[in-house]
């Protein structure tokens, strides 16, 4: 574990209860793409299955539930508890566009053709690709709340956060999943428009708004 | 070292 892999995580966590506290405390999901939070859920719950079978630290145990435990409460809140305000209308990106060839690419590329890995590689493809309906959601609205801009520099930082990780352990353990590496370098890739928008815009006290 | 299961990553 290095101060990398730890703020990433760290930041991952600070996503997913920026998000959660958001939908709560503003007792409303606008502006939040469903089928992103889930494809997240999808995501921890193909990944975490390993819960079951193999057991690395309580740190890792421990924020594994925690991340499964609430992605799930996120989709019920937008699909359940606050489905009135849920912008289904404006979140129609086709998921079945990245799903499937995600999973054919699990089945092709993998460490080892066993079923628990083929599905840990199928999330980790698709999370790389899991906020796509978000950003969609967003280009189509042409705007974001401040809060959920935070939520997604967050969610970006702490793939990117990853890859200096991998540097790192690749430096000092030798250490390398090519597998991780390019999903997470196409999911870094994804946020830096965001990126961009959120240093010259959000953290100048703008709202982030797209040109017509 | 080529990672595989169990993975020790989140």
């Amino acid at each position: 574990m290095n101060i990398f892999r730890l703020t990433g995580d760290l930041s991952h966590l600070a996503a997913i209860i920026i998000l959660l506290l958001k939908i709560w405390k503003t007792r409303s999901c606008a502006g939040i793409s469903g089928k992103s939070q889930l494809l997240f859920a999808l995501v921890f719950t193909t990944r975490y299955l390993d819960l079951f079978t193999s057991f690395i630290s309580l740190y890792n145990t421990s924020m594994k539930l925690i991340y499964v435990a609430c992605s799930y409460a996120t989709v019920y809140l937008i699909y359940m508890k606050f489905k009135a305000t849920y912008d289904g209308n404006h979140d129609t990106f086709r998921v079945e566009f990245l799903v499937v060839p995600v999973g054919g690419l699990s089945f092709l590329v993998n460490h080892d053709f066993s079923p628990l890995e083929i599905l840990w590689t199928f999330s980790i493809y698709l999370e790389s690709v899991a906020i796509l309906p978000q950003l969609f959601m967003i280009s189509k609205t042409g705007e974001a709340e401040t809060i959920t801009t935070h939520y997604l520099f967050f969610l970006g930082l702490y793939r990117a956060l990853y890859l200096i990780n991998w540097i790192w352990r690749y430096y000092f353990e030798g250490f390398f999943d090519l597998i991780a590496v390019v999903a997470g370098v196409v999911q870094t890739i994804l946020y830096c428009d965001f990126f961009y928008l959120y240093v010259t815009k959000v953290l100048k006290g703008k709202k982030l708004s797209l040109p017509a | 070292i080529v990672a595989k299961t169990p993975h020790d990553e989140l």
